[in-house]
């Protein structure tokens, strides 16, 4: 099964 | 006072049709040079909104001062419906405003509507997007890459997107059976948005949910191409060209567990 990853790993907050 | 006035309405309702499914509330940040940019998360903080209506979308555009407008898109979409596609639409705020007017007008009939719609703070994550280097770009169009989503997103949870030289192949493996398109790199001089092009720096195979992409192509109203950018184990980006501005989404990839 693939799981779905999130864009807060990816994405800095401002 | 921000006052933006759109010789089609059909155009802001066209992209809040686009959005209000992924994002409820969010942000419109309005200023001069810029226009009006959103940038809003959905819930699941899988897809990422980023739009640009620059001034260059609006027949009239002034915006003495910065604001933000915090809307429900939800509330927006339904005045949004009160108006006709072809009527003019004029956003008009005053400073530190707490409602937004909404006013439509008829090009033939001498008829005005005027809506006010209730302004609210909302507190959201902004995000930081570089400009990434991207294994691949493709441009298709965008109907033909919306078929695709819909169609598969009937099969299976996941679409796969493999990127090679030659071709950009889309797959979908479900219960049912599995099943897979290819296209391959076209110019049609005739109509040049039938084209596709691919552009390749790196091979890349990536999935991502049926359900996010078939939000996406609700934006393929907008334009008849799409444009998508790809990097291995990134978020790709969908990208739909507004007459002025764009509209894209980022979507967080699936990976083996």
């Amino acid at each position: 099964a693939r799981k779905q990853s999130n864009l807060m790993s990816f994405f800095k907050k401002k | 006072m921000l006052e933006g006035k759109f010789d089609q309405a059909s155009l802001l309702k066209k992209i809040i049709d686009s959005i209000r499914d992924s994002v409820k509330l969010c942000n419109f940040n309005c200023s001069q040079n810029d226009g009006i940019t959103v940038q809003a998360i959905d819930d699941s903080r899988v897809l990422l909104i980023a739009l640009k209506m620059d001034p260059g979308c609006f027949q009239e555009f002034r915006c003495d001062r910065d604001m933000v407008l915090g809307l429900d898109l939800e509330s927006l979409g339904k005045i949004l419906k009160q108006g006709n596609n072809e009527d003019y639409l004029t956003l008009i705020a005053e400073d530190n405003p707490d409602s937004l007017l909404i006013v439509f007008e008829d090009k033939k009939k001498d008829r005005i509507s005027e809506f006010s719609l209730k302004l609210m703070d909302i507190d959201s994550d902004v995000l930081t997007i570089d400009d990434m280097d991207n294994d691949c770009s493709i441009t298709m169009p965008s109907a033909d890459f919306s078929k695709i989503a819909r169609d598969f997103k009937t099969m299976s949870e996941s679409l796969q997107i493999i990127v090679t030289k030659e071709s950009v192949k889309f797959k979908a493996e479900g219960q049912i059976g599995s099943g897979s398109v290819i296209f391959k790199p076209h110019t049609d001089l005739d109509n040049p948005d039938e084209s596709i092009k691919i552009d390749m720096n790196q091979p890349v195979n990536l999935t991502f949910g049926a359900k996010y992409l078939n939000d996406i192509v609700k934006a393929s109203t907008l334009s008849s191409t799409i444009t998508i950018k790809l990097t291995d184990k990134a978020p790709a980006l969908f990208e739909f060209k507004l007459p002025s501005g764009y509209l894209r989404y980022y979507l967080a990839p699936k990976f083996e567990d």
